[in-house]
């Protein structure tokens, strides 16, 4: 499973966030934490996106698009210099 | 750099740069390998104070101490590895740093070009001497290196253009791309979004695909696309046969010269037992073959300067780089490791044909040294991405070309200056060639343009360099595309080669606000979610009954597709006036086929910062799908002249 994970960047609504939390990193464990057990979050982003990056299989992936709050879930690209 | 800020004029912009704090209050972050942050080009004698407004950090490793990279002039490194690592597996600690620290060059060539301190007397082993300096010296540079020996990854992009904001950046430059991807799926784009709508100019490099069509990156329209160009410098070396005809070359080569006496002269495809030993692959070439000769290889699939290598490891005395259709007349000079000299493809064949003709061929090499006013120049380099774009062909891009041929900027300590681990040389500066190399020489640009404009929108800055590009020689012709030998067109360099000391007062801008952008987006279809995606917005919903064209953008340049059947396509503008007040009038330069009728023709403004509106209608009929057509609009008071480039295609 682990070699079939891959990057995703996944978009959320900020306003979105429930009462529950009080911060959104929270909020963002606690979705990747519903999808997947040993996910962990790479970066999250909070000024040109609202969201985060982990690894995930492409199930997990699936289903973290299905999550409230999701707006998009997308596999980072690589780039190369020019 | 040491040519570059002459040949753009920069020297005649003294006057007209404010020596205020607002030009010095500028950043510009430089999204790339790193930093090697000893280089004099970071040297911020002269410099106030980091600016107060800026939040960001100079991020330690094993061996980048802030205390001693960080100062006035690079106020900020930061590093990005956890996507890079999450899918590489760990940085490999005895090949690179995990720091800010550029292991590989790139990274320190594009921020010292951004806005490197000037330091004077330099050269790159003897070529290209003169005073190096960036195009913004008294802009200030923050690096975030996202690239690593193994890539740039989206999730590390994204956190540090994420970063860079939240520092204080004003200014993005980011020489790297990726493929062509819708933009809410392009994580430079979605970066990009957002900085734009923070008031944050963006610059990317076009890519180094062409000249092929549509091969374009970064093609978002709230990012200054950059191609490359040549500056009217070279470094002439010259093949000289003993037939007595001789071609001319370039080359960087800098050591022990050719014996004066001409030396055996083989073709690589004849010293070699394997089909492609004419492209000098690593251990293709026999040495029983090539030992004391000067062998020709023709360029493609692996590196030039790796071609000289194994030359020289075969025991070749010299290497002729030969071009073949691929790069027709494209001439990228190399600090090859042994005599060396690149000539384009025609002189590659006749070359080749005496070879192959004379039983005993001998030639020799004439390094000539720099050659500074070479003319015509600039003219489009034939690796240069060309549009149209593939995501939005109504989009014009590039948006325009900059230097990219042959530019010495500061270099990395970790690596020699072809960057193969077979070269021992460690040089201050390095000379290469890029879109990655036009583009930081743009953002040192728009990081002026900031500086002198602050209340600009990015959309203004970025109109001002447009509008006031030249797409033409002074009285002899359009700016020359390397890879036909004939004119290009703006698929080629958009609206032309930049113009700094014009774009400082360009009279009329274009502007662009996150709405535009917004309505743009509603053009193209985007979903709610998309939309969100890009700009954050989650509550955003296009009018229903609005009719949303992509036509109606504000750009600065005009991309017309037509069907094959007869039509007419209408555009509508708006001029804002940033100079004096006047009255601008319209003239059209369109191709045999096209009907423009702008309306109205002629725009009076009273005020700064008043803003007319126009219209412009393409009429045409029927032609063959893939036809490409071009043109010029022009708004003039006679003081200035705002230029948009038509490009009309048929699909």
């Amino acid at each position: 499973a682990a070699a079939k994970k891959r990057t995703y960047i996944v978009h959320m609504a900020k306003s979105q966030m429930p009462p529950a939390f009080a911060e959104h990193r929270h909020w963002y464990d606690a979705s990747l934490r519903s999808v997947s057990d040993t996910a962990e979050i790479l970066y999250a982003y909070d000024t040109v996106a609202h969201g985060f990056s982990a690894r995930l299989t492409p199930a997990e992936a699936r289903a973290m698009e299905r999550r409230p709050g999701v707006l998009g879930v997308m596999a980072e690209a690589r780039y190369e210099l020019h | 750099t040491t040519r570059t800020p002459e040949f753009l004029g920069l020297d005649r912009t003294e006057g007209f740069i404010p020596q205020s704090n607002t030009t010095s209050d500028v950043v510009v972050g430089v999204l790339d390998t790193g930093v090697w942050p000893e280089r004099k080009s970071y040297d911020d004698a002269g410099l106030g104070p980091v600016p107060a407004s800026w939040k960001g950090a100079c991020e330690e490793g094993k061996d980048f101490k802030a205390a001693n990279a960080c100062n006035r002039k690079l106020v900020g490194a930061r590093f990005f590895s956890q996507g890079y690592e999450a899918r590489m597996g760990p940085i490999n600690l005895t090949r690179e740093s995990r720091s800010p620290r550029d292991n590989d060059g790139h990274g320190t060539h594009t921020s010292s070009t951004v806005a490197g301190s000037a330091v004077p007397d330099v050269d790159f082993l003897g070529y290209a001497a003169g005073t190096a300096r960036g195009m913004s010296t008294r802009a200030r540079i923050a690096v975030y290196k996202v690239c690593w020996l193994g890539g740039c990854f989206g999730s590390d992009i994204l956190a540090a253009m994420d970063k860079a904001i939240e520092d204080g950046c004003g200014v993005l430059s980011l020489s790297l791309g990726g493929g062509m991807s819708d933009y809410y799926r392009d994580n430079i784009a979605v970066g990009a979004f957002s900085a734009m709508a923070m008031g944050v100019v963006v610059s990317c490099s076009a890519g180094n695909a062409g000249p092929g069509a549509s091969t374009l990156s970064n093609v978002a329209p709230w990012i200054t696309t950059v191609g490359a160009g040549t500056l009217d410098r070279d470094f002439p070396a010259n093949v000289l046969l003993s037939n007595g005809k001789n071609y001319t070359g370039v080359s960087l080569y800098s050591g022990k010269p050719l014996p004066s006496s001409p030396l055996p002269f083989i073709y690589a495809g004849n010293a070699t037992n394997t089909t492609n030993g004419n492209l000098c692959m690593t251990g293709t070439l026999l040495p029983d073959k090539v030992a004391g000769k000067i062998v020709l290889c023709d360029r493609g699939i692996n590196a030039r300067v790796q071609k000289g290598s194994v030359v020289r490891d075969a025991g070749g005395a010299g290497m002729i780089l030969a071009n073949t259709a691929a790069n027709g007349e494209e001439l990228v000079a190399d600090a090859h490791l042994l005599p060396a000299t690149a000539v384009g493809e025609i002189a590659g064949d006749a070359i080749k044909s005496y070879l192959f003709s004379d039983p005993n061929p001998t030639a020799t090499i004439a390094f000539r040294g720099t050659k500074v006013g070479v003319k015509p120049s600039p003219v489009v380099a034939a690796f240069s991405s060309r549009g149209p774009s593939a995501i939005t062909p109504d989009i014009l891009k590039p948006d325009l070309i900059a230097p990219g041929v042959n530019i010495l900027a500061a270099w990395t300590g970790s690596v020699g200056p072809t960057g193969q681990a077979a070269d021992p040389r460690r040089t201050e500066f390095n000379i290469i060639s890029g879109t990655s190399m036009s583009c930081p020489h743009v953002s040192g640009l728009l990081a002026l343009l900031k500086g002198a404009h602050p209340d600009w929108s990015p959309g203004a800055i970025k109109s001002a360099l447009m509008t006031t590009a030249y797409a033409a020689y002074p009285g002899d012709g359009g700016i020359l595309d390397v890879a036909t030998g004939r004119a290009a067109t703006p698929f080629d360099f958009g609206a032309g080669h930049v113009d700094p000391p014009k774009a400082l007062d360009p009279g009329l801008v274009y502007d662009l606000t996150t709405e535009d952008y917004l309505d743009f987006l509603c053009a193209l279809n985007y979903t709610p979610l998309q939309i969100a995606r890009l700009s954050r917005l989650t509550n955003y919903t296009c009018d229903r009954q609005k009719a949303y064209e992509v036509s109606d953008l504000n750009y600065p340049s005009f991309a017309v597709a037509f069907a094959t059947a007869s039509t007419t396509v209408k555009h509508t503008r708006t001029l804002t006036n940033v100079g004096a007040p006047g009255t601008y009038k319209a003239t059209v330069s369109a191709p045999e086929g096209v009907k423009v009728v702008v309306e109205p023709t002629a725009l009076t403004f009273s005020a700064l910062g008043e803003k007319k509106n126009y219209t412009v209608t393409f009429s045409t009929a029927s032609q063959p799908s893939g036809s490409t057509a071009f043109g010029r609009l022009e708004w003039s008071d006679a003081q200035h002249v705002v230029a948009s480039p038509l490009a009309f295609s048929w699909t």
